[in-house]
């Protein structure tokens, strides 16, 4: 699931 | 986070505001593309389903909630309440000619194929465009009011601040993603003759007036 967090942009 | 992707996400607020301010307050959508708002309602939803899986920040959730609001509202006031208002002759770009190829784009190139990566991934290309319908529309009626410019110019100014976070992420974070880039890298170049017109004439207090 860390490649979901990296989309931390809008 | 950092300056160049806060100013840009402001920028980004800025616009959305403006452009409701504009249509509400002067209970008029003359001038601006009910088309483009469509499609970016469509960026929007198709960009942020991570809504109900990921929780980044407070931060990353007001926003998202914002704009998708913000276009909804949009879309209201001009398809429902000030629909009389609504200049559908000059608003004639096909968005089919936009969505179309911007799907297909999305199934052929992604990050991974996953519902969520590929829906994210139209939602990248189709904004790189969608602003195409409205300036398309200036182009047609030849002019836009000074409100309607500011409007692009913070809209057009967020993706380009965008660009600088890209910059300043690889150096400092080691992290990038070239499908956003690029993209936006397009969609910043769409804006340019606009910003030229933009900062020569309506800086200056004229109109902002396309060579006929």
């Amino acid at each position: 699931n860390f490649h979901r967090k990296e989309k931390d942009e809008l | 986070m950092n300056i160049f992707r806060l100013s840009g996400d402001l920028s980004h607020l800025l616009a959305v505001i403006i452009l409701v301010l504009k249509i509400w307050t002067t209970r008029s959508c003359a001038g601006i593309s009910g088309k483009s708002q469509i499609l970016f309602a469509i960026v929007y939803v198709t960009r942020y389903l991570d809504l109900v899986t990921t929780f980044v920040s407070v931060y990353n959730t007001s926003m998202k909630v914002i704009f998708i609001g913000a276009s909804f509202a949009t879309i209201y006031l001009m398809y429902s309440k000030f629909k009389a208002t609504y200049d559908h002759n000059h608003d004639s770009f096909r968005i089919e000619f936009l969505l179309a190829p911007t799907v297909i784009l999305a199934l052929l190139i992604n990050q991974k194929f996953t519902v969520l990566e590929v829906l994210w991934t139209f939602s990248i290309y189709l904004e790189s465009v969608a602003i195409l319908p409205q300036l398309f529309m200036v182009s047609k009626t030849g002019e836009a009011e000074s409100i309607t410019s500011h409007y692009l110019f913070a809209l057009g100014s967020y993706r380009g601040l965008y660009l600088l976070n890209w910059i300043y992420r690889y150096y400092a974070e080691d992290h990038y993603e070239l499908i956003a880039i690029v993209s936006g890298i397009v969609q910043t170049v769409l804006y340019c003759d606009f910003f030229y017109l933009y900062i020569t004439k309506v800086l200056k207090g004229k109109k902002l007036q396309l060579p006929a």
